[in-house]
């Protein structure tokens, strides 16, 4: 059988290169949506853990303190823009 | 489940809703439709009650927005944040924001209705094959005359259903030119266009005129968007899909995913990538506007998020087609409203001398005839484009058509009409788009379902109310604020309720009863008033309450028509039959709109 060509992956003009790092995303996440009461975690990672259990409590994922995929795919995921916590 | 703090709720039960603009995204009454909907999830487990209205006044108030809209709760481009909500209260509370930079759809790709062809105004299926290609957008191959179609299933070489796209060589939206579409090329301000232009406008809507010289003539219109090919994202959001283009040396008729390693289809805008780096997303499979309004009405009503995964109150978009409410979100809005009431049966009391009907008739309603049509379809496009099309897009809407698009269809099973009216003699029954009507003559058997949009192209899917003027055989269709006259094939609209001299306070026309020289009493809510067909105006003095010329009707009628020189008064499934003697009304029967006039078993 023909060998897979390897996939051309091109660099597309106009498209934000920058993309955050998973913990930059999950602190910017975890405000928006209520968890954190301030934007910025403290560097300790026992806020960032305490606020990651809330979350997956709140929305049944599975309770790691982790910043593993499946709660990084549901932080991805497309949803509402009121807050789960707070008013 | 959960609400808010202090229970935010409503203190009344009927709610009222504006929608306040709209996506290019889906056509209008789509849009219409799946808010009403959405907001019909609600009503049916709870006593609140949902009515729309055309003005700031209204509990919820429904927008489409970018970025910063105007609240100070800025949406996030595409994907993300799809929309938000607020409580219940006066001002912003209640009211729901749509992200505009999303897709809108019913969650299964773009909605493109289809005109003229053979597909009786169904819907575009995308991706396509055509001579064995495979196509995401609507196209013009197969054509000579440039005519953008599409193929309504996903074979056009096996099933042949094809219909013509939203282009503005068909039609125009709005304007000054009652629709006509595009001359191409036209004038403005000296120079000539072969194409829609923004220019003139600080608004970036694309309109063109609609006779070749807009300086003389000042006659123009809006071009219907593009859906199918429209990018988002990349470096030329807004813009069109140029086929084929190359990239990578290769040409390309369809969108790809070829370049990118996340999946996404894209596609170049302009015919050469490789020089012009142009590109944009291609239409993916959208978000359900129905779903994703159903979950913010909920916070718009009370409720806010829950843990429930599968409950339609979860925060994260989930597409299904099954019943969206899950028993937590019942749960929670019963927690804050109650169940809905029971109706208690309500047999219709008569105030006939007529002896009631022990039992329906047993006429029974026949079904669609089965036989397919044998001819193949009249117009489109046919073999490779060197055969060249056969038949001109232009074919006026065709006859009635003489098969259903869905035997399992049965009139029987509708509960409320959208509209009923007399037309040619006959009752014809609207409903969702689609009509029935009663045969000639004896017997009244129960021919249709036929589409809507097959007879009359120009017609939202809801309507409010119908009427033929008896004397011009002129058609009036209401549908909101807005009216359509067909006189044969050709239409006048939508044209706004002002033009017939209806302000603002009349927020649809829920009926009309024909009446001798050229008037017409026209119906909305508890009042109605005197039009003139001639002049197409009602007279502002005539405004009448309902009850003091008709005695004995219900006052919340949906919908009122006249057949057979008696008027019908319509409440839920019953109706209220007036005859006038001697300019004396009096209410001579009540009965079933289905047993009764459709002699449904």
């Amino acid at each position: 059988a023909p060998r897979r060509r390897q996939p051309t992956v091109v660099v597309f003009p106009g498209e934000p290169q920058t993309s955050l790092t998973n913990r930059q995303l999950a602190e910017e996440y975890l405000y928006r949506y209520g968890y954190t009461p301030g934007a910025e975690l403290s560097e300790d990672g026992q806020s960032l853990q305490r606020a990651l259990l809330r979350f997956q409590r709140r929305l049944s994922l599975p309770e790691t303190g982790e910043l593993d995929s499946t709660t990084l795919n549901a932080m991805r995921a497309p949803r509402c823009g009121v807050p789960d916590v707070g008013g | 489940f959960q609400t808010f703090e202090g229970d935010l709720k409503w203190h009344h039960h009927n709610i009222t809703y504006w929608i306040q603009n709209y996506s290019e995204d889906l056509p209008r009454d789509v849009i219409d439709d799946a808010f009403a909907r959405a907001f019909a999830l609600w009503s049916a487990v709870t006593p609140l009650t949902f009515t729309r209205v055309y003005g700031p006044e209204a509990d919820i108030v429904i927008q489409f927005g970018v970025r910063e809209h105007g609240d100070g709760y800025p949406f996030d481009g595409k994907n993300g944040l799809l929309a938000h909500a607020f409580p219940p209260g006066a001002g912003i509370q209640g009211d729901a924001h749509f992200d505009d930079e999303e897709l809108w759809s019913l969650g299964k790709g773009v909605v493109i209705p289809t005109y003229f062809g053979n597909a009786k105004g169904a819907a575009c299926h995308f991706p396509f094959t055509f001579q064995g290609r495979s196509y995401s957008a609507c196209t013009t191959d197969g054509r000579s005359d440039d005519m953008l179609w599409c193929s309504t299933t996903a074979d056009y070489d096996t099933d042949r259903q094809f219909g013509f796209c939203p282009s503005e060589r068909l039609y125009t939206q709005d304007g000054n030119a009652d629709g006509k579409p595009c001359v191409f090329p036209f004038t403005f301000q000296g120079r000539t266009y072969s194409a829609c232009t923004s220019d003139g406008r600080s608004d970036g809507y694309r309109w063109c005129a609609t006779t070749a010289n807009y300086d003389q003539d000042k006659l123009y219109g809006f071009c219907p968007s593009r859906v199918d090919a429209t990018v988002t994202g990349g470096n030329a959001a807004g813009e069109l899909c140029v086929f084929p283009f190359t990239f990578l040396g290769k040409e390309y008729s369809a969108c790809t995913r070829e370049g990118r390693n996340d999946g996404h289809l894209w596609c170049a805008t302009t015919s050469n990538f490789d020089k012009d780096k142009k590109w944009g997303f291609c239409p993916d499979q959208g978000y359900s506007l129905y779903l994703v309004a159903a979950h913010e009405f909920g916070h718009a009503l009370g409720l806010d998020h829950t843990s429930v995964p599968e409950a339609l109150m979860y925060p994260m978009y989930r597409f299904t087609e099954e019943h969206p409410l899950h028993r937590d979100d019942v749960q929670g809005i019963q927690h804050l409203y109650g169940p809905r009431p029971e109706p208690e049966p309500r047999p219709p009391t008569t105030t006939t001398t007529e002896p009631q009907p022990t039992a329906p008739p047993t006429v029974c309603v026949t079904g669609p005839p089965t036989a397919r049509p044998s001819e193949g379809p009249t117009t489109g496009p046919t073999g490779p484009p060197a055969a060249g099309p056969t038949g001109p897009p232009t074919a006026g809407p065709s006859a009635a058509p003489t098969e259903s698009p869905d035997p399992a269809e049965d009139v029987c099973n509708v509960d409320i009409f959208d509209a009923i009216a007399q037309i040619g003699n006959r009752l014809h029954f609207f409903k969702a788009g689609k009509y029935w009507r009663l045969s000639e003559g004896g017997g009244r058997r129960v021919q249709g379902p036929f589409l809507v949009k097959s007879t009359w192209p120009a017609l939202p899917r809801k309507l409010d109310s119908v009427f033929e003027d008896p004397l011009t055989k002129k058609i009036f269709f209401f549908s909101g604020r807005q009216v359509w006259v067909y006189t044969g094939a050709s239409v006048l609209g939508p044209r706004r309720l002002d033009k017939l001299g209806l302000g603002p306070e009349v927020a649809q026309v829920t009926g009309a009863l024909p009446r001798p020289e050229g008037k017409v009493l026209l119906f909305s809510g508890q009042s109605f008033w005197r039009f003139d067909v001639k002049t197409q105006k009602v007279d502002p003095q005539s405004v009448t309450p309902v009850d003091q010329t008709f005695p004995g009707v219900p006052i919340s009628t949906h919908d009122i028509f006249q057949y057979q020189e008696k008027a019908y008064f319509c409440q839920d499934n019953f109706y209220w039959r007036v005859s006038s003697r001697n300019e004396v009304n009096q209410v001579d029967y009540v009965g079933y709109v289905t047993f009764d006039l459709l002699k449904c078993p």
